[in-house]
């Protein structure tokens, strides 16, 4: 099984 | 006031049906350059990013600039409204709670008008950074949605690994069915750009993605003969439909993690 990451761990709000 | 007349309805019902699934409502930032947009899923696991630059409008027109909340999925049905050739227009005044959408046959002998209610949207503007990226692959865009068909129903898979060699890229899943893979290796000729597969890649690279999202991404193929598929170790996938020259659609993709 592979775990999904989230988009918000890459970019960041501006 | 802001107006945008664009030659083919067609182009705008083929991005609202590339990305309506993916994200629902979204703003259209108008600003002198042209038309943006930037939406995340509900999940957070993808993002997609419009630009439609204003030199594929004449004319076009933006006194001062506009966020215009947008219900993709209602633009797309309205949309539905115009026959793929006719002629669109969309105007807003400043501060309007409306977009109007006018749809002109090409004799000029059929005028629709439609006022679409706008909304506000709450929607996080994420800054991406700029990325050299060990691969960039591009492909046939039919190619690519075949692959991601064939792989997900074929087999029955949820994650894709994509991994780029000088030799090739190769999809493989493992599904209730079994596992499969597809390679395809750099095409010799380049005669025909659209129908190539063509890999730079700095150093290989491997990466694991959920297969639906690359499905849903594929609903942009009639956009654009071919894709790219940008990738990075620990960055995203992007993947990338490119209008002639005058905008783009991509998708971002969060990459899994191999336990």
């Amino acid at each position: 099984k592979s775990q999904q990451r989230n988009l918000l761990s890459f970019f960041k709000a501006v | 006031m802001f107006e945008a007349r664009l030659a083919q309805s067609n182009l705008m019902k083929k991005i609202l049906d590339a990305i309506k699934d993916l994200i629902t409502e979204a703003n259209l930032e108008i600003s002198s350059g042209g038309i943006s947009l930037q939406g995340m899923d509900s999940s957070h696991v993808s993002l997609v990013a419009l630009l439609m630059r204003s030199d594929g409008f004449s004319p076009f027109r933006c006194d001062r600039n506009l966020t215009l909340g947008v219900n993709l999925q209602a633009m797309a049905k309205l949309m539905k409204c115009a026959s793929n050739d006719d002629i669109l227009t969309m105007t807003a005044e400043d501060n309007s709670d409306t977009l109007n959408l006018q749809f002109e046959s090409p004799a000029q002998d059929k005028l629709s008008e439609f006022e679409m209610k706008l909304m506000d949207i709450d929607s996080e503007h994420l800054g991406i950074p700029e990325t050299e990226y060990d691969a960039v692959i591009r492909m046939p865009s039919s190619e690519f949605q075949r692959i991601c068909r064939d792989l997900g129903a074929g087999i029955g898979g949820e994650s894709v690994t994509i991994a780029c060699t000088k030799e090739g890229v190769k999809f493989s899943v493992t599904g209730s069915v079994g596992s499969g893979s597809i390679t395809l290796k750099q095409t010799g000729s380049v005669d025909k750009p659209a129908e190539s597969v063509v890999i730079n890649m700095a150093q290989p690279v491997t990466l694991i993605f959920a297969l639906r999202y690359l499905n849903s991404f594929a609903k942009a193929t009639p956009l654009s003969e071919s894709v790219s598929l940008s990738m990075s170790r620990e960055v995203p996938l992007v993947v990338e439909y490119k209008m002639n020259d005058t905008g783009y659609v991509r998708f971002y993709l969060a990459p899994k993690l191999e336990d």
